[in-house]
């Protein structure tokens, strides 16, 4: 029965720590949920691996991590890199010089009653578990676009629309967020900056009504459903799912570990 | 210098009483502070369901003496060997330095939450990279 702790017997070989009682076991385990922000195992719902934003996060923490060997990690020093992205990736992700966490959000629309018929045009993202005390240093809405199967060869102009409460509670109003010109023979991740829109939510989460993508053709003035210029939508492939990348900076406050 | 050769003295002449020069000896031969291994392993906290990356990491420990003179130890402090001083003279009132981490760092994780989202993050002061006597 193995405990997860291993310490050194003192002969330069590592053991298993197996005397330890099962309630000392789970005491240590809480203490490092603890440490790691946590109340509580996350039970994440059928997690694949394979989808958009994990795929992406896990590319992200091997290229941070070099070989990728997940088991010989070393990190900066602390007083040497007081933010700890700082060191690669920079000219790929500028954002990544002023953040300590990195997340990605999978697209929860079909949570929404009033999105649900919307799901290609609608976005919804859950900042319920990001702390108010993180700052927002960047976000971006990831949208995979194959070829444009029309043939035809034109510009698309994709704008997203932060969804408002409106005046009565029916009402909804759409804000603009960013905007974007695409060629239509285009193919691969589209970035666009939801960095406003991701700072409200984290300020106030009961504002986040979600967000609304509106494609227009530049050479006719039509406006366009997102699967006809080909951005994969939720019946399309996993791994090219949209997704929402958001870049935070702790607060130095949230350092300070509470007396318990 | 004089208080070891003492000790190892009386701890040869009394080799009759075990239990007294266990103590005795144990008490010699303990080792200065260094910095000592322990792996935390998440696969076998059975916590591979959420954590994606990495399988575990070398928190490690500090541990052992901080004895005179304290040059053998690593990265003592200053305020240490005043410490030490202190001790000497009044043994009975006054601690001895401690052997903790003089250095840490931090480790990044890459987990799930209950959302499914993705969390990268970092997490200072996970890992004693250098122990000392403080």
């Amino acid at each position: 029965d193995s405990t997860g702790f291993y310490t050194d017997n003192g002969l330069e070989q590592s053991v298993m720590v197996s005397r330890i009682p099962h309630r000392v076991k789970k005491e240590f385990q809480q203490e490092i949920l603890t440490l790691m922000g946590l109340h509580h195992k996350p039970k994440p719902r059928a997690p694949g691996k394979e989808t958009s934003a994990p795929r992406f996060m896990i590319d992200l923490y091997n290229k941070l991590h070099g070989s990728g060997a997940s088991g010989s990690i070393e990190d900066d020093d602390e007083d040497e890199h007081p933010h700890f992205f700082s060191r690669t990736l920079e000219n790929e992700m500028p954002k990544l010089n002023s953040s300590d966490v990195i997340m990605s959000f999978v697209n929860h629309v079909h949570k929404i009653h009033f999105l649900r018929h919307e799901r290609d045009r609608t976005f919804f993202f859950d900042f319920g578990e990001v702390s108010p005390q993180e700052t927002v240093t960047g976000a971006e809405l990831r949208l995979y676009k194959a070829k444009d199967r029309r043939g035809r060869h034109t510009t698309y102009h994709i704008e997203v629309f932060t969804i408002q409460q409106g005046v009565d509670e029916q009402d909804k109003i759409l804000v603009p967020e960013t905007n974007h010109l695409v060629s239509s023979d285009f193919e691969g991740w589209i970035l666009m900056n939801v960095t406003n829109a991701a700072d409200s939510w984290t300020i106030m989460p009961a504002s986040n009504m979600g967000l609304y993508l509106k494609i227009t053709d530049m050479s006719t003035g039509q406006e366009l459903r997102p699967n006809h210029i080909g951005i994969v939508g939720h019946r399309g492939d996993p791994d090219k799912q949209a997704f929402l990348v958001c870049f935070f900076k702790m607060s130095q406050q949230l350092h300070v570990r509470r007396t318990r | 210098s004089a208080r070891r050769q003492m000790d190892t003295r009386t701890a040869v002449s009394h080799r009759d009483d075990s239990h007294w020069t266990w103590r005795r000896t144990r008490r010699y031969v303990r080792p200065v502070c260094r910095r000592k291994t322990m792996y935390v392993d998440f696969e076998d906290l059975g916590w591979q369901s959420w954590i994606i990356a990495p399988e575990g990491y070398s928190a490690f420990y500090c541990d052992g003496d901080c004895i005179f003179p304290l040059g053998l130890n690593m990265n003592a402090t200053n305020h240490a060997i005043v410490q030490l001083l202190l001790h000497t003279v009044k043994s009975q009132t006054m601690p001895k330095p401690c052997c903790s981490p003089t250095k840490l760092s931090a480790i990044s994780v890459l987990y799930f939450d209950d959302n499914s989202n993705v969390i990268l993050k970092k997490y200072r002061s996970m890992k004693v990279k250098a122990c000392g006597c403080h």
